[in-house]
């Protein structure tokens, strides 16, 4: 139910005040989400496949991680596009771990590392927060995630 | 001066900028900066930001925007307030405590709340609300990090990373090509974009969708006959969605999930 605090935070004044937010008067309330928005979205590109070619000529650490409990954009929609980028694996699927604990699996290609995180919904961080922090210290530092 | 305005005006801008402390906010050593970057003068289009710079020695971290996606969410809500950003709102917004794995530990994070009709992000034209696309969306959110590189000239040349998750799947990597096209154009490239990380990522109609139906059945959550009528019915290459298609996808959603929460298939959904 954290949606619905951000809901009730973002919309005190003294908060939109200490933020210099709302300084137009918008005239709706702050939300998480524009019903607008997303009903009257217009152009959406297909596939991102062509683009990640383009950014992995132009030299850019591209990782790809996913949620194992999510079933909005679940682990194996993310595992068949990427299968179908046709990369060299360079190191191949193995465990990494956090804590002492399986954190999700892994496996390097070249080009882009893909991260599963064990016992994650949609948004990682939230329900997995020492793994996620794990995961980005190891993106940062272009380092394989950790084998134990 | 990109951005049309002085130096001195830049860092004025900055300053105000500032958040000394948001109320209910338990002190904290690391300095935070929000407020707004014009992206389109003519339709009035400015974009909100919110700053957490690095926890220790932020001059020497790195640089993340993150993205959350949608499309039509909000950055500041989900990645700044329930993800990777340091602080955390107790129940009923009466307050803030501490993300002890805030990825301000490692890095500047700064959030934005795109495009125009997020959160506090605006638009003075109102018809644009509903003209809204992945295009102008990556056009706008570049022109908000050259403004906004000019307010805080010290972020120029640092590493920087685009992160973010859902439909940023789409904003992350569409952003990163124009910063990359940006630069090349670029006697004198600023943007130094060292990556991208995107998590649960919309990325492929096609295989988006194959994958989805695939995961339901595979966590038993839909039956075989409904595995096979979905497979049976949806044409998953066309953007369009047939009438039974749309049947077997609701029937699958309303009388087989049950009343989960389909982004976390474990928890319990929020009553």
């Amino acid at each position: 139910c954290t949606e619905t605090y951000a809901e009730k935070y973002y919309n005190r004044m003294e908060v939109q005040k200490a933020m210099h937010a709302n300084t137009t008067g918008i005239p709706y309330r702050w939300t998480a989400c524009s019903d607008v928005l997303i009903k009257t979205w217009q152009d959406s590109e297909l596939s991102m496949l062509p683009i990640y070619k383009m950014l992995m000529k132009a030299g850019l650490r591209i990782w790809v991680f996913s949620g194992d409990t999510d079933s909005v954009v679940p682990v194996t929609a993310t595992r068949f596009v990427i299968s179908h980028l046709g990369l060299k694996t360079k190191i191949r699927w193995y465990p990494w771990y956090s804590a002492g604990q399986v954190g999700g699996w892994s496996e390097v290609y070249e080009g882009l590392t893909f991260a599963s995180v064990r016992g994650a919904g949609h948004e990682v961080p939230l329900f997995q927060p020492r793994r996620a922090f794990r995961m980005f210290q190891a993106f940062l530092a272009g380092e394989p995630l950790p084998k134990s | 001066a990109a951005a049309g305005a002085g130096v001195e005006e830049c860092e004025e801008r900055a300053r105000n900028d500032r958040v000394e402390a948001l109320p209910g906010q338990p002190p904290v050593a690391f300095a935070q900066y929000s407020g707004y970057v014009t992206v389109n003068e003519e339709r009035g289009r400015a974009l909100f930001y919110w700053l957490t710079e690095a926890a220790g020695d932020a001059a020497r971290k790195p640089l993340v925007l993150w993205l959350n996606g949608g499309p039509g969410c909000s950055s500041v809500a989900y990645g700044a307030s329930e993800e990777i950003g340091p602080f955390r709102i107790k129940p009923n917004g009466t307050g803030l405590f501490l993300n002890k794995y805030s990825w301000n530990r490692e890095a500047n994070l700064l959030f934005l709340e795109s495009p125009a009709g997020v959160g506090f992000s605006y638009t003075n034209t109102t018809s644009e609300l509903k003209t809204s696309g992945d295009e102008r969306t990556a056009q706008d959110a570049l022109q908000f990090l050259i403004n906004w590189m000019s307010r805080f000239p010290q972020y120029r040349h640092r590493d920087f990373y685009i992160a973010g998750e859902s439909y940023a799947g789409h904003y992350v990597p569409q952003l990163a090509r124009k910063i990359v096209e940006y630069n090349k154009a670029s006697s004198y490239p600023f943007i130094n974009l060292k990556g991208i990380l995107v998590g649960n990522a919309v990325t492929d109609n096609y295989y988006d969708n194959i994958g989805t139906v695939t995961y339901w059945w595979t966590h038993a959550m839909i039956s075989d006959h409904t595995y096979k009528a979905i497979l049976k019915s949806c044409n998953f290459t066309s953007a369009n969605v047939s009438r039974a298609c749309s049947r077997a996808m609701n029937y699958a959603m309303n009388h087989e999930f049950g009343d989960i929460d389909q982004y976390s298939i474990y928890t319990p959904s929020c009553a």
